[in-house]
């Protein structure tokens, strides 16, 4: 999966992409102080091509409130709530909201589900539907954080670590290895890394074709900008 | 040809031939017999037809003569001024009469002429109610004798897609079931059923049929969580709400026990064993009490309890001793129900989310303390207060079911007949596992406003694990492209809002390409459910309302010709030098139930 981050107040995005093997699970979010944990499960293509890099995708969704004792695992084909022993599926072909106090999914049929947290947290998933006989690829998920300032400054994971405000100092911008993607320097989080200019899609406002971000691509699983390398990130079960 | 003894038999029914389309839950079912009268004198020939008490007879025609006589639906007075005309010359009674727990029987006879045929046609329509996680449709087939061309055809079209279907005859033995044919493709099914003469025949080379008894389709369709299908045909839509994979919400009963001496023996072992069973089944989240009447009110420990396996286990001990005698004091075991829930509740034993309801069984008349039945549903009113549901179960011949059934729809609860037979406490565990699993609360279906109007029920107390809600209504906006329906209601733990959109245009494309559907099935199936939702709010409407209720029920039976409790089907029957008047009313429930039959009294119309 690829990951876009906002830098210096919005203003610019550092972009990288994490490859992982599929069926392996990444903790996206956790905040221990608010009990709140989102991890996401790879997947893969339908079939392996020999000598071309396996893309990974988030397959699945496990998002954890403990403090209301509610779970939420979503996947391409249903959305699971639980609630204690209790459990309602909804699949993606129903428009749907549910609450409970402060806590709400809404699904907007086959396009994508809000989970809102009162003022504390948003965040919505994009169902991605690619045609079911695609020899190759398979229907997958997006995870956009709308709003998160009411989450905690112990919120780390590969996206939760980024909730706090990154500066970054990008300098030294010049040509790079593919013709129109300069390469340049960027400092952050007390590293040096060479990024190239690229671009990224939103799918939030078109889940079709998404809307090109352009942003600094760090090499190499995101290496010095994220805390740690990806297998630190790595948890045993979606919950 | 069939033959009696050896001989040919004077009548002989030629053809017989039951089909039935269903649209989304609306079956419409006619019946077609050919009779020959193979004699050289003039024959009476008998059409005989057990419909379902559910379904509304819209049509009935006798052919004689190359001429149709066709039934006329009339306001029940006219019918019966003119079917007055009738008794007094000595006539026998109405053609409908209640048969059994399920049937109505519909009779008619002529006389036909020798070598002369009569062709009868009846048409009856209902909408198929979900019970227990299916649809149920029963077609009851007693030819008598073996038919030339027998045929039942079944043609069903669901838009959800059909998950299951089932079919079983009961006349069926097992090297015989092949012959029912069915095939079932996504959102249509065919059952067909053709049995040769041969196949009709008891054993090789007599004449007995073996065409005697019910042929029961069972189905049921696909669901999810979502707000379930909505159809629109020619301006009408229908909305059916069953939605799949929810939690169960808690329940909390008071089981309310006649044991008064009327109750003693069978009945009395009957409900101590229903009870046992029940007690078996609840759940470890829901809570209950037992209270027992007869004249004097006695409470199991005085309280409720959570229904785990050591006080059920106690609870079932106890419902074992309880033994028959004294009075029916009806009315103070009911208000000691709503005040042990108002306790439980007050004391904060019970979830915040839950449902509660009073289970009523009874098999009689109160006659000690409040004996007056309108008093006795004033004060139950009074203290539940629209915050419990009452159930009544009425045990047997001798009860009051208008009193039971009055305080049941008071208090958004339902009365069900329990008929005294050795299946007894299967019919109380099948009422009560209809109730046990709530899935949701205050189910409210919306609808744009100034689109729609003379909508159904669109709001509900509780949505029952294994049933369905159906709402249908009227479109009035001829330029709305897409109805849009919210269904708001809450779960165990959440509220959940539920959002259905369809394409106005593409849903009427779509329903009139299919060739199963009748055209107005969607109009049919509002006026049907309309008749039934003011016909049961009638039973315990003020005067004024009723007469509303009455006229408006009238109304809409005489426009879409349906034979309910306040019409009538008026049949002329053509005889050789008069026309004889008969009439075709709808059995209502408050009837006396009649009791079984015994060798040497002839009962016809009970089972």
């Amino acid at each position: 999966p690829h990951f876009i981050i906002s830098i210096n107040d919005r203003s610019d995005a550092i972009c990288f992409n994490i490859d992982g093997k599929p069926g392996a699970i990444l903790n996206v979010v956790t905040d221990p102080s608010t009990d709140f944990v989102v991890n996401g499960e790879l997947i893969g293509e339908k079939k392996i091509e020999k000598n071309v890099k396996m893309n990974t995708y988030f397959g699945k969704f496990g998002i954890v409130n403990n403090q209301m004792d509610m779970k939420v695992e979503v996947s391409t084909k249903m959305i699971t709530v639980f609630h204690g022993e209790d459990k309602i599926i909804f699949p993606w072909s129903s428009t749907a909201s549910l609450t409970k106090e402060s806590f709400s999914i809404s699904i907007a049929k086959e396009k994508n589900l809000t989970l809102t947290m009162g003022d504390d947290a948003t965040f919505v998933i994009v169902l991605h539907r690619v045609w079911k006989n695609h020899p190759l690829h398979r229907d997958f998920l997006g995870f956009y954080t709308l709003d998160s300032h009411r989450l905690s400054n112990r919120t780390h994971g590969l996206l939760g670590q980024f909730y706090r405000e990154v500066n970054a100092e990008i300098y030294n911008i010049r040509p790079g290895l593919d013709q129109g993607k300069p390469d340049a320097t960027m400092i952050v989080k007390g590293h040096k890394l060479r990024v190239t200019r690229g671009y990224q899609k939103d799918y939030r406002l078109d889940p079709k074709r998404g809307t090109n971000i352009p942003c600094w691509f760090v090499h190499y699983n995101g290496k010095g900008f994220i805390d740690g390398i990806p297998t630190d990130y790595v948890v045993t079960s979606l919950f | 040809s069939t033959e009696e003894h050896g001989k040919k038999r004077d009548l002989e029914i030629h053809a017989m031939k039951i089909e039935s389309k269903v649209s989304s839950r609306f079956a419409h079912t006619v019946v077609i017999s050919q009779v020959l009268n193979r004699a050289n004198v003039s024959k009476e020939a008998f059409f005989e037809i057990e419909l379902p008490k559910t379904a509304f007879i819209t049509n009935f025609s006798m052919t004689l003569d190359g001429v149709t006589h066709v039934g006329v639906v009339k306001e029940k007075e006219v019918a019966q001024k003119q079917y007055q005309q009738a008794v007094s010359r000595g006539q026998t009674a109405g053609l409908v009469k209640v048969s059994g727990r399920k049937m109505e029987k519909f009779k008619v006879s002529v006389n036909i002429g020798p070598n002369k045929k009569v062709i009868f046609e009846l048409t009856y329509e209902e909408l198929l109610k979900r019970h227990l996680g299916a649809y149920e449709m029963q077609i009851r087939v007693k030819p008598q004798q073996l038919v030339n061309h027998f045929q039942i055809d079944v043609h069903i079209f669901e838009p959800q897609g059909i998950a299951f279907l089932n079919v079983d005859a009961n006349f069926l033995t097992n090297n015989l079931t092949s012959i029912v044919k069915k095939t079932l493709t996504g959102t249509k099914a065919h059952v067909s059923f053709k049995p040769t003469l041969e196949q009709q025949r008891k054993c090789p080379d007599c004449h007995e049929t073996i065409l005697d008894g019910d042929f029961i389709i069972k189905y049921d369709v696909n669901r999810d969580l979502s707000a379930g299908s909505v159809q629109v045909v020619n301006g009408y839509f229908v909305h059916h709400f069953a939605p799949a994979n929810l939690a169960r919400i808690p329940k909390n009963v008071i089981f309310v026990i006649d044991h008064s001496g009327s109750m003693s023996g069978t009945k009395m072992r009957q409900t101590n064993e229903a009870l046992v069973k029940i007690l078996g089944d609840m759940d470890t989240k829901d809570h209950f009490g037992i209270i027992i009447f007869d004249d004097n009110i006695d409470t199991w420990k005085d309280t409720i309890f959570q229904a785990t396996l050591e006080n059920v286990f106690e609870a079932k001990k106890f419902v074992k001793t309880i033994s028959a005698r004294g009075g029916t004091n009806i009315n103070d075991a009911m208000v000691k129900a709503v005040r042990l829930l108002d306790k439980a509740y007050q004391d904060k034993q019970l979830p915040e989310r839950s449902v509660s309801m009073i289970i009523l069984l009874t098999d009689g008349h109160p006659n000690s303390g409040e004996s007056n039945p309108t008093r006795i549903q004033q004060n139950v009113k009074n203290v539940a207060d629209g915050k419990y549901n009452v159930y009544c179960l009425g045990f047997g011949y001798d009860v009051n079911y208008n009193f039971l059934e009055i305080m049941a729809l008071e208090n958004n609860g339902v009365a069900r007949r329990i008929y005294e037979d050795s299946d007894a406490p299967l019919q109380l565990q099948g009422f009560y596992d209809e109730v046990a699993n709530p899935l949701l609360l205050d189910i409210e279906f919306q609808y744009p406003e100034n689109a729609i109007s003379e909508s159904t029920q669109a709001n509900f107390k509780h949505l029952f694990a294994g049933s369905e809600i159906v709402v249908a209504g009227k479109i009035v906006d001829n330029s709305l492209d897409y109805l849009r329906a919210d269904v708001i209601a809450k779960t165990a733990n959440e509220n959940l809002t539920l959002q259905a959109e369809v394409k106005i245009s593409g849903a009427e494309n779509i329903t009139q390409q299919q060739q199963y559907i009748f055209g107005d099935f969607t109009e049919r199936l509002w006026a049907y459910l309309t008749i039934q939702q003011l016909l049961e709010k009638r039973i315990s409407a003020e005067t004024d309302e009723k007469k509303n209720l009455t006229d408006r029920i009238l109304e809409l039976s005489l426009k879409y010709s349906f034979v309910t409790p306040l019409t009538s089907m008026v049949v002329t029957k053509p005889e050789e030098n008069k026309n004889d008047t008969f009439v075709a009313d709808k059995p209502s429930e408050d009837e006396k139930v009649a009791r079984p039959s015994f060798p040497g009294h002839s009962m016809v119309d009970s089972d």
